[in-house]
């Protein structure tokens, strides 16, 4: 049937009632990040390095809730996770707690080809980072003043809440409740 | 969170997720994002990436719940997204993005809405966020 692409930039309780100066942006990075990845396709790129590409677009798009633009602890710290999969081999590389790396995604690509293991967190994903030479940046790069703000008002509310969840609509009377439900 | 999954003209699969992970998080926690078989999976039959509410996700074994439904049920990469959506995670928890070795493509979700969008070589597109788009 030929090539085909999917991608995402989060999901949640999106309000339909979102102001077009905050919903344009993320349709025209949809738009562009999936161009990409079409001609990446065209040229003949394989599906892992198409997948590495378009993520690494989305993660430097301050819209959306990974790299560039990702939430904040309730400590207002950054702590990233990304991962890759290749369907034919099995292969896979993921990466948690990392704050400096400006593409995640791009760091649990080499975990996968060049570590025996398939998933560093923290401190050892970092210092794998580093010997590995992979860009890194001040873990302010990441942090928006929109998300500063969501923090606020998810403190405020005494949740924790996905992507693009407005915190009045799921406040609960009985405490930090959150996402622990399921 | 972003993702995305992709297929070339020979039914070569891969997947990839990339998250902050929620707002408020405590430090430390680790969602489904880098939890290989929840928020990312790809096999020779399909390869998916999720997005939602982490502890979900990992309690559904999303990413290889799809893939066993369509391994050992015979289900289409559709039903099978549709069915782990619907039936395998709770509501308003949980978004999928999929694609399979014959170049199907499926989006799902249980959420208000979910940033995404799709190409096929055939020259189908969409971009959307709410049902309906």
């Amino acid at each position: 049937m030929g090539w085909a692409i999917a991608l995402h930039g989060g999901a949640g309780d999106i309000p339909r009632s979102m102001p077009s100066n905050r919903l344009e942006p993320r349709k025209a990075a949809l738009h562009y990040c999936l161009q990409i990845g079409v001609e990446a396709l065209k040229a003949g790129r394989s599906p892992l390095d198409v997948v590495e590409l378009v993520v690494c677009a989305l993660e430097d798009n301050p819209n959306f809730n990974a790299g560039k633009g990702s939430v904040l602890t309730g400590k207002g710290t950054v702590e990233m996770e990304a991962c890759i999969m290749d369907g034919n081999t099995k292969s896979c590389g993921a990466v948690s707690g990392v704050s400096t790396v400006k593409n995640a995604i791009s760091l649990a690509r080499l975990v996968m080809e060049k570590t025996p293991h398939i998933y560093l967190g923290f401190e050892g994903a970092e210092e794998f980072a580093r010997e590995q030479g992979i860009e890194v940046v001040d873990s302010s790069h990441f942090i928006t003043l929109e998300n500063i703000e969501r923090l606020k008002q998810a403190k405020e509310a005494n949740r924790v809440q996905i992507d693009f969840t407005q915190p009045i609509h799921q406040e609960l009377k009985d405490g930090p409740k959150g996402d622990q439900i399921g | 969170t972003v993702g995305c999954v992709a297929v070339d003209g020979e039914g070569n699969l891969a997947a990839a997720t990339s998250t902050g992970g929620l707002v408020n998080k405590m430090v430390g926690r680790i969602g489904d994002t880098p939890i290989i078989g929840a928020g990312t999976y790809a096999n020779k039959l399909c390869a998916v990436s999720a997005t939602g509410k982490g502890e979900a996700i990992i309690r559904g074994t999303v990413g290889r719940e799809v893939a066993a439904l369509m391994e050992y049920k015979g289900l289409s990469l559709n039903e099978a997204t549709s069915y782990v959506v619907k039936e395998c995670t709770p509501k308003f928890t949980t978004g999928v993005i999929a694609v399979s070795a014959s170049g199907e493509v499926a989006m799902s979700y249980n959420t208000v809405g979910m940033f995404r969008a799709c190409a096929t070589e055939d020259g189908y597109t969409e971009v959307g966020i709410w049902a309906g788009d």
